[in-house]
């Protein structure tokens, strides 16, 4: 058993739950905010046998296209007050997935 | 050091976390939806030191128990626009939990 | 390729995610709740090379710090409801973080 953590955009997730609830394939959804844009975002708890990692993966990166996109971070007050402190707008890739697969010891369903 | 990663019921939460916190274990709560229904459920991340493990998933077998309902998925506009699709009511087995263990390399409190 | 998941206090977030990206790790922020105080914190997933790890974990002991605070916990009524139960206060060390160090088996950017 591997345990799928994959963070996601927002605007991809409906068909890629569809996607994989069609595959009979297991999720879990948790809203989450990206550190850098501080942009909503969501986090895929997935839960497969290791035969299914590849399968799911993917899903994943045909569902989930990666476009580049001009943005200017949000920073917080606590370290930027200085006066002429102004953030630059930065190109950053946004969309597509990160994916972390961890080993799962057990699992169990109560 | 393990990390418990268990998906349960809202209406278990209340009483789940009692037991756990008179047993001195921590844990810290994420709200989440699930995949196929849609609906609003409870992640806990809980660490516990190995010998605890199974402690732990007993008290969640004996506070989250499965019922059988009939629930008819809600589906996305995105891949489902076809006039004459209706989603069929399916019986599912609800409530319970889905438990993953995985091991923890490491364990800092700063 | 290693997962840090460090659960931090609220008022803590915004200097320390400022930290984290001016080292450019990245960072996703999770809404989480205490499953003691049932008060909301934050869970971060970081997702980091192996070498980085002792890095991130100083960068958090530095940002995040420990004191103690005199609190009275939450308790649900479902399994307190005898007339004469008064929770207590206690004194609890809050702030500081407790961080999970978990080990990746794949990364993947899609
Ligand atoms: N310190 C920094 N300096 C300069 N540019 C930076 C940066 N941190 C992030 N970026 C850029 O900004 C995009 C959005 O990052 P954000 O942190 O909001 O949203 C991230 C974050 O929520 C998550 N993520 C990515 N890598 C992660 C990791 N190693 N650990 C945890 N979460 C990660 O996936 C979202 C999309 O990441 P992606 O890499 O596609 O796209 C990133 C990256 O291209
Ligand atoms: N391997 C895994 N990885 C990650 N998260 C997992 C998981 N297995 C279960 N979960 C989480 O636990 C909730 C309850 O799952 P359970 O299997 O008891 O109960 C499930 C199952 O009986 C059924 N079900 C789920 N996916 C299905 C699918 N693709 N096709 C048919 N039935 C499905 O519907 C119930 C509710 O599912 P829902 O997704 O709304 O909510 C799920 C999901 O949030
Ligand atoms: N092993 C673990 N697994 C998962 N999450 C963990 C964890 N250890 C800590 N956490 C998370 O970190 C928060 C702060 O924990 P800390 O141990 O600093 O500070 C704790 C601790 O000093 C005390 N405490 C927690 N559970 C207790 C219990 N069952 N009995 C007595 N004191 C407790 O109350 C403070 C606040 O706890 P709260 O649960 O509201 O919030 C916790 C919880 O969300």
């Amino acid at each position: 058993m591997k345990l799928i953590i994959a963070v996601v955009q927002d605007q991809d997730i409906p068909l890629l739950l569809d996607k994989l609830m069609d595959e009979k394939i297991r999720a879990t959804k948790l809203a989450s905010t990206g550190g850098f844009l501080r942009q909503g975002n969501t986090t895929l708890l997935i839960g497969v046998s290791e035969n299914m990692v590849e399968n799911v993966i993917d899903i994943i990166r045909i569902t989930c296209s990666a476009k580049e996109q001009m943005i200017t971070p949000l920073v917080s007050d606590l370290s930027r007050s200085i006066p002429d402190f102004i953030p630059q707008p930065v190109q950053v890739k946004v969309g597509g997935a990160t994916i972390f697969v961890v080993d799962v010891d057990r699992f169990e369903k109560v």
